[in-house]
């Protein structure tokens, strides 16, 4: 455990706490992508199959708990809750899933570490992460203009990100044998997506004014 | 042989 994979952890639970108070507080899923939702719903879930047999720590187990249940929560609360499942807009949040799971499958199928049925699932969790965030960030570029709290939390989550990368890159060059080339590529791809967002998060946050973010 | 990654990460 490094400060960056801590800080990476860390900012990805306040991404679900934001997302969650949102919802909840201001009763509205208007500008979330049940989509992206959905997606991570099914990442965490087949990922964290392992902890029926796989134990690396009290800390991991209990954040992988804690992920299925928040995204589980998440998506529960935009489709059947109300009045949260009326604010959903499936016109709006529209992205063809199908074409982001299909590939990732049979990348799964055929690009892990070991031909064993839970390494062909745990790549094709990894793959799909990295393109999860994409309904959401459609979405936004739909509506143009991001409301605050929708904003902080694709900030939460690219922050996120951008942490497991340097943790990646500080286990690299302080452990022997840390090789974990399937999530270094996956998570290069997927902090990729985030620059864009970033950028107009900095242009339309900086100076301390809290104006919504604006995407052309 | 291939080396498996530890599983350590989320």
């Amino acid at each position: 455990m490094n400060i960056f994979r801590f800080l990476g952890d860390m900012s990805h639970i306040l991404s679900f706490v934001i997302l969650l108070l949102k919802i909840t507080q201001g009763k509205s899923a208007a500008g979330i992508s049940l989509r992206t939702q959905e997606l991570y719903m099914i990442v965490f879930c087949s990922r964290y199959l392992d902890l029926f047999w796989n134990f690396s720590s009290l800390y991991n187990s209990f954040l992988k708990v804690v992920f299925i249940a928040c995204s589980s929560a998440i998506v529960y609360i935009i489709r059947f809750k109300s009045p949260q499942k009326d604010t959903w807009n499936p016109e709006l949040d529209n992205f063809p899933i199908q074409y982001l799971i299909g590939p990732c499958a049979v990348a799964g199928l055929l690009i892990n570490q070991d031909w064993t049925p839970f390494e062909m699932i745990w790549a094709f969790s990894i793959y799909l992460e990295a393109v999860a965030i994409l309904p959401q960030l459609f979405l936004l570029q739909k509506q143009g203009e991001v409301e605050n709290l929708t904003s902080h939390y694709v900030a939460a989550l690219g922050a996120y990100r951008g942490l497991y990368l340097m943790n990646w890159v500080y286990r690299y060059f302080t452990e022997d044998d840390y090789l974990q080339r399937i999530v270094w590529f996956a998570g290069t791809v997927q902090t990729g997506l985030y620059i864009d967002f970033f950028y107009h998060y900095y242009q339309s946050k900086r100076g301390g004014l809290s104006r919504p973010v604006k995407l052309p | 042989e291939m080396l498996l990654a530890e599983k350590d990460e989320l």
